[in-house]
């Protein structure tokens, strides 16, 4: 780092300087005339002349804190942990205090950039920090100075002050990118903390019910997305690992609480988290997409003669804020496929659809994932397009001889039982509440089960719904019908085929199924 | 019918393995969600008492940072002044304040403790808190229960209140013991 | 199998599993009330 000589003691001092000045009757008594006093120590020490220095007294100052907290954390233990912890914090809060004073008093009061500038470089400096360390300590890293660092800052910046209110939003897009950076995938000793840190009340609160015009929104979907993308291979396995177990229940109290509060959230990026959520991680996509609107009525899904495309709701067309036809690559994939939808030709196109959807031959690993589930929502959403063009509106029959259902009937027939397992997922992840993409879906899923060409196909379907209904709840009430409508609707012939009585438990399974809906 | 995992076979592998090894299985079959120490029947939203991904329990008013006016904070001036906590030297009203207000934590323990020492007694499966009603004498008493007219603590309306208990010892809690 | 990428992120996940976060790491310091977590009898009210 080349620092000047010199600078590390006058770090020192300074540092020491103002844990002493904040914790003293003066300093609690008024803090802002301590501060005023301690800045112009700093500018006698040349601290604030240039940005550099600026920039190196934050390092220095954070490198300083953690390595007290080292210091004190074995003994961080016990009965004499409450202590222990209060002298660490005795230290990090003065040094939060005066990143939080100093973040609020620079420049003009109505200065918001210079404010944001240097909340971004000192929240920089601290991830920096703890990325070195993280590469140093590895399994000897403590992730608990840099949370309480983030967290506390956090507090001080979003009390309820005009010069904070008014550079509030830009504070959350400052922690969204610093949380990002130190994402799980890239600092998983900090996961535990990173977790607390990203759903804490006060920051779940601004981020999705405070800032006005859902402006956190896109953010915080994202932070998810990381934890999703991070949680994935490790979730991949059947029995998972302590820590794992800790990590993923964890997660489900946070869904569970964005699903009881901001359950329009979860409706809006559904789409984003059901793509990298791993195909057997049932439970946890059933919370996402059992998540409705909160001024919606569900009609019960056991209703007899329910009329689903009576419902007023059911032409609705939901809010998908992924840019799901971007996910279909390569262009030239793209393109073709436009061609097809619009043209119906070439044919060739439907028996090449495999080949542009398998990745490997590793089994378990086959397929695009990603591009299998834009696809299906892509060419979904056009056919809705194109019926409703026609003045009609999804139903078994509309629904039927049209490019869009060449491709789902090719995909049904055309790909081997793994790939068709994650096509007709695809489908059942469109299966939510009372809405143009449930109905359209619902609907194509009861027709492959009618017009498939064999029994393995009605197999699957009838596979992919049952594993969702199995597991605890919640379940999607899109779900709940289009399982209902099969077992119910003698079109189907769906008591008729050997896999309904291949075994007691699934024979069962069915009947209690059945019970609820006579 | 399909032989791999993605038929109804491997579903049917999954349910077998949940009777015998149910950890194997906890992504497949899921858990109780109502038990992960959320209300949410709550009519009012869950993420202002949020205690964070590890927490069974919401948070309780102490763990929470309001905005107070800065006369409501305890001075720095006085803060090392101020007496320690001594339980010995509060009111009852303050003891089952202090229980009701810390559930899982050391102070809930010493409140019941103190209580204990001022012959209250803990019934653990009524779950409340019980003390002889003076003028009242007990009406029956053997070496394993007694019955007669106490006191027992209603926190719902935070006053004493007189009732007839049939009191089997085994029910009520012995002196509780600080780690 | 995990790939050797995720096996590492494991091994750092799993030691920081040994100091999991505690409340009173994301609240002020309490100097006159601290919160002193402990095993309380499941019969205790709990909430």
């Amino acid at each position: 780092y080349d620092d000047p000589p010199g600078l590390l003691e006058k770090t020192e001092y300074l540092l020491r300087e103002w844990v002493n000045i904040y914790h003293s009757p003066q300093g609690a008594k008024d803090p802002n005339k301590a501060f005023s006093m301690f800045v112009h120590q700093m500018n006698c020490h040349g601290i604030l002349k240039t940005d550099d220095l600026i920039t190196r007294f934050f390092r220095l100052s954070t490198q300083m804190v953690v390595e007290l907290c080292y210091r004190f954390l074995p003994d961080c233990t016990g009965t004499g942990a409450t202590n222990t912890r209060n002298k660490m914090f005795h230290t990090v809060d003065a040094y939060v205090k005066l990143i939080s004073l100093l973040v609020k008093h620079s420049g003009e009061a109505n200065n918001s950039a210079t404010k944001i500038n240097l909340l971004n470089k000192v929240l920089g400096i601290v991830a920096g920090v703890l990325q070195q360390d993280h590469e140093t300590h590895q399994t000897d890293f403590q992730q608990l100075p840099y949370q309480r660092i983030f967290i506390m800052l956090f507090l001080e910046l979003n009390a309820r002050e005009p010069i904070l209110e008014a550079i509030n939003f830009q504070l959350l897009t400052a922690y969204f990118h610093t949380l990002h950076i130190l994402r799980p995938a890239k600092s998983p000793g900090f996961a535990y903390a990173w977790l607390e840190l990203v759903s804490h009340r006060l920051f779940l609160g601004r981020m999705l019910g405070l800032t006005p015009q859902q402006k956190g929104w896109y953010m915080y979907a994202q932070l998810l997305i990381d934890l999703f993308k991070y949680l994935a291979p490790f979730l991949r396995n059947a029995e998972l690992a302590k820590p794992v177990t800790v990590l993923y229940k964890g997660t489900l109290r946070v869904l569970l609480v964005l699903l009881h509060d901001f359950p329009e959230f979860l409706c809006d990026y559904h789409y984003g988290f059901c793509d990298v959520i791993p195909p057997n991680c049932i439970q946890m996509r059933n919370l996402i997409l059992s998540a409705f609107p909160r001024n919606m009525r569900l009609p019960d899904p056991f209703t007899p003669n329910l009329k689903v495309d009576m419902l007023a709701e059911i032409s609705n067309e939901p809010r998908v804020l992924t840019e799901f036809a971007l996910m279909i690559q390569p262009a030239s994939f793209k393109k073709d496929l436009d061609h097809y939808l619009k043209a119906r030709t070439p044919v060739t196109f439907l028996s090449d659809l495999r080949s542009n959807l398998q990745i490997s031959n590793e089994p378990g690993l086959r397929y695009n994932i990603p591009l299998m589930n834009a696809l299906v929502l892509y060419v979904g959403h056009e056919a809705i397009t194109y019926i409703r063009k026609k003045g009609l509106s999804p139903n078994m029959t509309t629904i039927a001889h049209s490019a869009h259902m060449d491709i789902f009937q090719n995909l049904a027939v055309d790909l081997d039982t793994e790939g068709r397992y994650l096509f007709l997922n695809a489908i059942a992840n469109q299966l939510r509440y009372p809405n143009s993409h449930t109905h359209y879906f619902s609907c194509t899923l009861l027709y492959l089960f009618a017009e498939a060409n064999t029994e393995a196909i009605q197999e699957q379907i009838t596979r992919v719904l049952l594993e969702r209904l199995i597991v605890n709840r919640p379940h999607p009430w899109g779900l709940l019908i289009t399982f209902i409508e099969l077992i119910k609707n003698p079109t189907y012939k769906f008591w008729n085929h050997e896999f309904v009585h291949c075994a007691p438990e699934i024979e069962k399974l069915f009947e209690s199924v059945a019970r609820s809906c006579m | 019918m399909v032989k791999d995992q993605f038929g109804m076979v491997g579903l049917l592998t999954f349910i077998r393995a949940a009777e015998t090894d149910p950890n194997l299985v906890s992504l497949a079959l899921g858990q109780d969600l109502t038990a992960l120490g959320l209300n949410l029947n709550s009519p009012d939203n869950l993420y202002p008492t949020f205690g964070g991904p590890w927490a069974e329990t919401p948070c309780r008013a102490q763990d929470i940072d309001f905005s107070v006016p800065p006369e409501y904070i305890i001075n720095h001036s006085i803060r090392d002044k101020l007496a320690q906590l001594k339980l010995t030297r509060y009111k009852e009203d303050l003891l089952f304040f202090m229980y009701y207000t810390n559930a899982g934590d050391l102070l809930q323990l010493a409140a019941a403790a103190e209580l204990y020492s001022r012959e209250w007694r803990y019934h653990m499966e009524e779950k409340v808190w019980i003390t002889q009603a003076p003028g009242c004498g007990v009406i029956e008493k053997t070496s394993t229960y007694e019955r007669g007219t106490y006191y027992f603590f209603d926190a719902q309306n935070w006053r004493k209140v007189i009732k007839e208990f049939y009191l089997d010892y085994s029910k009520l809690e012995n002196q509780p013991t600080l780690p | 199998p995990l790939q050797k990428e995720h096996q590492c992120q494991f091994q750092m996940m799993e030691s920081a599993y040994y100091h999991m976060p505690h409340p009173a790491d994301s609240e002020r310091v309490r100097h006159y009330l601290p919160r002193t977590p402990c095993q309380t009898p499941v019969y205790y009210h709990q909430t």
